[in-house]
């Protein structure tokens, strides 16, 4: 077994189903397809499997899964983050591993033929739904795949009895991260043919971490994330919330700095709250600055030459904001990031590439939902709350001396 | 890849190299930094994926290694990138 790295910091977990499969038998009546309670009970099994053998306990949010740690949803294509499915076969499901937000959420490909655990068989024409998220849920509490033959945490789909007993491998694995459960001892498991009516009781709601709150006015220059942050014209530029901050080529933070935005930017839109990401186009200089769903392409700071929308840029027309934009020093590419995944932008066609999104996993060590990033002197950095990290272009990982506060380094604090 | 007198069916064409990367046998970041790779790292990614998928480890795009290709999996990464693995605690048999 591989530890991938994170793990919960807490032993009771909830969990909910929050996006069903779109053909299910109690609307089709098909028995082809599964009944929603039987979609539970597969899940609610793929909890037993780990909490018997660990000191972890599972509770479903039935009514508000949205609020759980770990979220399910059946999708299809590409739907949100950087693993877009692809139809029936290949790709069957993808999970993120512990953190918040997305991390620990559990997503299925909706267009699998999924059945009940004792009525898949080996044709792959009938998926095990429990089979699958059981190995899924091993992910999303920190389990990385592994290669022992016959391990749940195997990469392959493989076929297991109906009455399933969690490979040796995979207790090691799950106890090493959540410790022993003093009764579990090592019997056959249950056959999850038999109806196992487990009641689980209705928790008071976890509540995930409250929203970032809103974005303050005058922001204090000493303790505070960066909204976006541009080299434009050989000075730093550093955005946060309706002001910025300018540093000039030798380091210096420029007096009566931070300015209000509109006054410096006066063509962006009277009533910006804030700015997402800014870059400077290599091609040509202008700056692109992205605000909610559009991009405003200005040249200099007196001269709107162009206001669109991200969907107009190839961008997904469900994205609501870009999290950062910048050029890498590596390839001269345009680079645009949004929660867990990134684009590269063709400046001469004005579209992203094709095969993007990618998962942001690309930039190993880089956080999901970053507030910024930009290149500096021929190094890459990105930035998260007051943290920023040193990108090592080469060796597409963080440097080892990262994350690091960003106010001492940026702004003299 | 020269493909010289070899089987044509054994070509590692673009679509396995993707599969490769996208499965953590080959550096992903290849894709973003367009490094080309040796005949050599293409044969060592083939063998680590049959580990993983438990057929012989011939490094040879074979009728096995191809069925392999084809089975339904997790769309997650096999290969943990660099050296961040953490094989201390990977049972070997």
């Amino acid at each position: 077994f591989v530890k991938q790295g994170k793990k919960w910091d807490k032993l009771n977990l909830t969990w909910g189903v929050r996006r069903y499969p779109t053909k299910m038998r109690d609307s089709t009546g098909d028995p082809e397809h599964m009944y929603r309670w039987e979609i539970q009970r597969e899940f609610r099994l793929a909890t037993e499997v780990w909490g018997r053998v660990s000191r972890l306990e599972f509770t479903e949010l039935e009514s508000k899964p949205e609020e759980a740690d770990i979220i399910i949803d059946f999708n299809t294509g590409y739907h949100g983050d950087g693993y877009p499915f692809d139809g029936q076969g290949r790709t069957l499901a993808h999970a993120f591993y512990p953190g918040h937000g997305i991390g620990g959420d559990m997503h299925f490909d909706d267009d699998e033929p999924w059945v009940q655990h004792q009525d898949s068989d080996n044709t792959w024409e009938r998926v095990s739904l429990f089979i699958t998220a059981a190995h899924e849920l091993g992910h999303a509490l920190g389990l990385y795949h592994s290669d022992v033959e016959g391990s749940l945490m195997s990469p392959y789909l493989i076929r297991f009895p109906s009455s399933f007993r969690l490979p040796q491998d995979d207790v090691r694995g799950i106890q090493e991260l959540y410790g022993v459960d003093e009764k579990y001892k090592e019997d056959p498991w249950p056959s999850t043919s038999t109806t196992t009516t487990t009641t689980t009781p209705r928790p008071a709601a976890t509540p995930r971490p409250p929203p970032r709150p809103p974005k303050s006015d005058k922001p204090d220059t000493c303790n505070t994330e960066y909204d976006a942050i541009s080299v434009i014209r050989r000075e730093i530029y550093i955005f946060k919330g309706k002001y910025f901050w300018r540093v000039d080529a030798q380091g210096n933070l420029l007096p009566n700095y931070p300015a209000k935005i509109n006054r410096f930017w006066s063509k962006l839109p009277k009533n910006l709250t804030h700015i997402d990401a800014v870059y400077e186009r290599m091609t040509d200089g202008k700056i692109v600055f992205f605000i909610g769903n559009k991009y405003y392409v200005c040249r200099g700071n007196q001269e709107l030459l162009k206001v669109g929308r991200l969907k107009n840029l190839g961008l997904p027309a469900t994205l609501k904001k870009i999290d950062a934009a910048f050029v890498w020093g590596y390839n001269g590419r345009t680079y645009l990031f949004a929660e867990t995944m990134y684009w590269r932008f063709d400046e001469a066609i004005q579209h992203v590439e094709l095969d993007y999104p990618r998962a942001m996993d690309m930039w190993r060590g880089v956080p999901y939902n970053i507030d910024s990033a930009f290149k500096h002197n021929g190094t890459t950095y990105f930035f998260q709350g007051k943290m920023f990290w040193e990108f090592d272009d080469f060796r597409m990982r963080v440097k080892p001396k990262s994350p690091a506060l960003s106010a001492p380094f940026w702004l003299g604090c | 890849v020269p493909s010289g007198d070899r089987d044509k069916r054994d070509i590692i064409d673009d679509r396995v190299q993707w599969y490769l990367m996208q499965y953590g046998y080959l550096p992903a970041s290849d894709m973003e930094t367009g490094n080309l790779r040796t005949e050599r790292q293409l044969r060592e990614a083939i063998k680590t994926m049959q580990r993983f998928g438990h057929i012989p480890m011939t490094g040879e795009l074979d009728a096995a290694t191809r069925r392999l290709l084809r089975t339904p999996r997790c769309s997650l990464p096999d290969v943990m990138p660099g050296e961040g693995n953490d094989f201390r605690i990977r049972v070997r048999r």
